[in-house]
């Protein structure tokens, strides 16, 4: 049973989708799975819904891990976050009111062919595995082919690189599928959130550009609560801002594209550590990170219920 | 070993450009070589006063060091031998699960 899992170790994709079926075979008044598309190598693309039913619409959040395959602490915090969600309902007050005022639509593993590619072949490995006509080259960076301001500084036009933005905007299936259902429920989304790693920042729109956004108050302002929350858990000091001026310039992102399309919260979260281990954060670290990070999308979710 | 033993001997630098001429020097020296990078994700997205991360293949990380050196660029090596860190993280996981 999914009491059974352990939370603290690194899962394969076929250990996670056996993981998701598990959940939602086993917590079915909290729970709903259903597959949102399927992947260039043909695999589903799984979304879990996370709340209490209810009749009327409610509110939305979206979560999504895995983008960048060798970022294996992402789909570990989506996993963490499903049984913390879960394991908390009834004890938890404040997780009670977010299930039950809340849907959350938590994806683990976005990038699933790239995360099976990083498990089996190549460790590092970040972009889908679409193959490209011209080069020998595969793959494409799925957080450079969203519909926003697509392909000009900051993403590779060059098939080979890391940063490819891909052929045309949505190219890939993996983000087309999810552009569509955020399309779809943009009424009742009122955050998006992506996982990434690593860097320790909270991110926010804009990517592609320089400018303040206009609800800028409402978002400084949830990053300033969830940092916080954050922060006492294991008094990791995150840096936080517009993904622009606190990262770097990149167009083509996910947060960009949903803030464009409506959604007022747009997040990401750049996870441990700062470098000592990078992409090969041991699996020690899961726990604190995961526990962490879990506070600041409390705190996220939170805000979302109150009025700005 | 894991992934074929594909990664002995590679290294991860930490590299840290203080000035624009340094930040141009990197990008020829990286650009040049088949490298990885880690943070930021691109040559083209290196700054001044900023860290880069990146993963050098074990064929190259002697040209590296020679060419930061011959540079004066403030570096170091984070990770001496990358396969050794992916052994070691496996490794631990394979007792966890005997336990």
């Amino acid at each position: 049973s999914e009491f059974q899992y352990d939370y603290e170790v690194y899962h394969s994709l076929e250990e996670i989708q056996s993981w998701m079926f598990e959940i939602n075979r086993t917590q079915p008044n909290l729970v709903d799975m259903f597959s949102i598309g399927k992947s260039y190598e043909g695999r589903p693309l799984y979304v879990l819904q996370i709340g209490k039913r209810s009749r009327h619409q409610k509110k939305a959040v979206w979560i999504d891990c895995g983008v960048h395959a060798r970022e294996w602490i992402g789909p570990a915090f989506c996993q963490w976050f499903v049984k913390e969600a879960i394991g908390s309902y009834q004890q938890d007050s404040v997780m009670r009111r977010l299930l039950n005022q809340l849907s959350f639509y938590i994806m683990p593993v976005f990038n699933v062919d790239g995360y099976h590619f990083s498990w089996t072949t190549d460790r590092f490995w970040r972009k889908t595995r679409s193959k490209n006509h011209r080069f020998h080259c595969r793959g494409v960076d799925a957080n450079r082919n969203w519909k926003v301001k697509w392909c000009a500084q900051g993403a590779s036009s060059h098939p080979c690189d890391d940063t490819y933005c891909g052929p045309f905007p949505e190219s890939e299936p993996e983000v087309k599928a999810v552009a569509k259902f955020l399309r779809k429920h943009k009424k009742r989304i009122k955050a998006y959130i992506s996982i990434h790693a690593y860097a320790q920042m909270l991110l926010y729109p804009y990517s592609y550009k320089y400018a303040t956004i206009p609800n800028f108050d409402c978002v400084e302002s949830a990053a300033r609560s969830a940092v916080t929350a954050l922060y006492s858990a294991y008094g990791l000091k995150y840096r936080y801002g517009p993904a622009s001026t606190t990262l770097y310039v990149s167009s083509g992102s996910s947060i960009d594209w949903a803030y464009k399309n409506g959604i007022p919260y747009t997040f990401a979260f750049e996870l441990r550590d700062t470098g000592y281990f990078g992409f090969l954060l041991p699996e020690s670290l899961i726990s604190p990170t995961c526990g962490e990070t879990t506070r600041a999308v409390k705190a996220i979710a939170s805000g979302v219920l109150k009025k700005c | 070993f894991l992934y074929n033993n594909r990664y002995a001997g590679d290294q991860v630098f930490r590299i840290h450009p203080k000035n624009i001429d340094e930040v141009q020097t990197l990008k020829n020296i990286l650009g040049h070589m088949q490298v990885d990078f880690w943070q930021p994700n691109s040559a083209s997205l290196i700054c001044q006063n900023t860290t880069v991360d990146v993963h050098v293949k074990r064929n190259d990380t002697l040209a590296v060091h020679a060419r930061l050196q011959q540079e004066h660029i403030d570096y170091g090596v984070f990770i001496s031998d990358l396969q050794e860190e992916i052994e070691k993280q496996t490794g631990y996981r394979s007792s966890r699960k005997r336990r």
